[in-house]
């Protein structure tokens, strides 16, 4: 009933439901077998308040703000089309929500890092509603006690718990953007001596955990109206005629794909570090073969 | 001298608004431009240190030739890169600013109908995979590249600060491509 995709006999395997073409679960090739650990993934979107400005209730969502229009983010699509694209180098699964958001879920053989490539645009605004596209993770069955971690602005991890602030007493009447701090490396949740997911990202986004086990981040955001902070214009980039289209990369690592060498903290610094100092890749036309050039 | 243009721009875009996105538009298109001039000169200074360090073809007989100078190409995020397009032949070099190695897996934009034989510094033939480009990223507006596929193949142990290169070569040998070719599959649905 699933589909499983793999790279032999070391690396990641992953599992995607059939019904659905969506991720989940993910597990650890090792030579004595693999553990899978359940994990969900989809593509969600909040609808922009909107708003004139008139009175605080009427403030709408906008470069500054975020403010969605109800606690609840809506399915980009219940399912995805899904192709399987298979080679002795990488595994990768293509998939595609909608004409507007696809992703590629990319393993490469015998690294442990899930890579999902998001694609998210042009957003239509045709029904006259402003857009704001998150990507979630779900691993189902995980207590996190509202609590996840997130970077901050060059500062150590900080620990956000939600619905609370350290210092001062919070009555928060914003259930989604009340909870959403910034992340600029990486989202991490734990979940006992056995669990633990980070969420790595390529550029700083939003971030939350809105619920046990679940990850969030805000990838690509098309607002109509502006929301008074200053900007004068809503957040309503357009190219060609048409809204944005942007592209990026989140890598997801769980605490199974720590070994003796390389505990869970050893593996989101390095790919951490990898992240952020990407070989610089130049190219340069030749008319000689290979064993001249060389 | 050369760095100065991107550390200015560098400068103003540590301006709240640069970091938040939260400039009026016409603001952000002049950071942009800001960026992108300070990055094209930087870019260039990094080819010249290439040529000093014979990294580049022709580097030691009086500095290379224009078209044998390397070429950044900034929309590899969209699978486009009019080098590796157009050229029957071609070298990437890959710098690694970290100070220890580190192995990177290179994409590399090109078209389709072909096979590609990638050789490492050392003569020895390097395993390859091509990739088929998503179409939702074949069909982003603006996007105007003859690559259907990536070429995907594995830089092992790039040293610390250091650099590794590689020579592709197109080739129309049906063998090369069989092999390279990724196997496509498309499940159906259950439902």
């Amino acid at each position: 009933k699933d589909i499983e995709v793999n790279l032999g006999n070391q690396g990641l395997a992953v599992l995607l439901d059939k019904d659905t073409g969506l991720l989940k679960s993910i597990g650890v090739v090792r030579p004595d077998g693999i553990t899978m650990v359940k994990v969900n993934q989809t593509y969600l979107w909040y609808a922009g308040m909107s708003g004139n400005n008139s009175q605080e209730e009427f403030r709408a969502s906008g470069a500054y703000i975020f403010r969605p229009d109800g606690a609840h983010a809506r399915p980009v699509a219940a399912a995805a089309n899904v192709t399987i694209v298979q080679g002795p180098l990488v595994a990768e699964i293509h998939q595609v929500w909608t004409p507007w958001v696809s992703q590629v879920i990319r393993v490469y053989k015998e690294e442990l890092t899930l890579e999902m490539e998001w694609l998210v645009g042009p957003i239509p605004i045709n029904d006259g509603v402003g857009k704001e596209v998150v990507s979630r993770v779900v691993w189902p069955d995980i207590s996190t006690n509202g609590t996840f971690y997130t970077d901050a602005n060059g500062r150590e991890m900080i620990k956000r718990v939600k619905n609370y602030r350290p210092t001062w007493q919070l009555h928060n009447v914003e259930p989604v953007a009340g909870n959403y701090y910034p992340v600029n490396s990486r989202l991490v949740i734990s979940g006992g001596p056995d669990f633990q997911a980070a969420l790595m990202n390529d550029r700083s986004q939003g971030g939350t955990s809105l619920d046990d086990g679940h990850m969030e981040l805000m990838l690509h955001r098309r607002l109509l109206h502006d929301d008074a902070f200053g900007v004068g214009e809503p957040l309503n980039e357009t190219a060609f005629g048409e809204g944005l289209v942007a592209r990026g990369k989140l890598f997801l690592l769980h605490s199974d794909f720590a070994n003796d060498d390389c505990d869970f903290g050893c593996l989101h610094r390095s790919l951490g570090e990898k992240l952020m100092l990407e070989p610089v890749v130049s190219f340069t036309a030749t008319s000689k073969p290979a064993h001249a050039w060389r | 001298p050369r760095l100065e243009r991107l550390k200015e721009a560098m400068g103003v875009l540590q301006h709240h608004d640069a970091v938040s996105g939260t400039a009026k538009q016409h603001v952000t298109n002049d950071y942009s431009e800001r960026l992108s001039q300070g990055v094209s000169e930087s870019f260039q200074m990094v080819a010249e240190a290439y040529s000093k360090l014979n990294v580049v073809e022709g580097g030691d007989e009086g500095g290379p030739e224009a078209a044998e100078m390397p070429v950044f190409c900034p929309l590899l995020n969209v699978s486009s890169c009019p080098t590796t397009e157009a050229s029957e032949a071609f070298t990437v070099t890959l710098y690694n600013p970290l100070a220890r190695p580190r192995s990177f897996h290179a994409r590399v934009p090109v078209p389709g109908g072909a096979g590609y034989k990638v050789t490492d510094h050392q003569g020895h033939a390097v395993v390859s995979q091509l990739v088929p480009v998503p179409d939702a990223v074949l069909k982003v507006p603006g996007r105007n590249s003859s690559a259907t596929y990536e070429l995907v193949f594995l830089a092992q142990d790039i040293p610390p600060l250091g650099l590794l290169q590689f020579h592709v070569q197109r080739t129309a040998n049906l063998r090369f491509q069989k092999e390279q070719m990724s196997q496509i599959l498309r499940p159906e649905r259950s439902h």
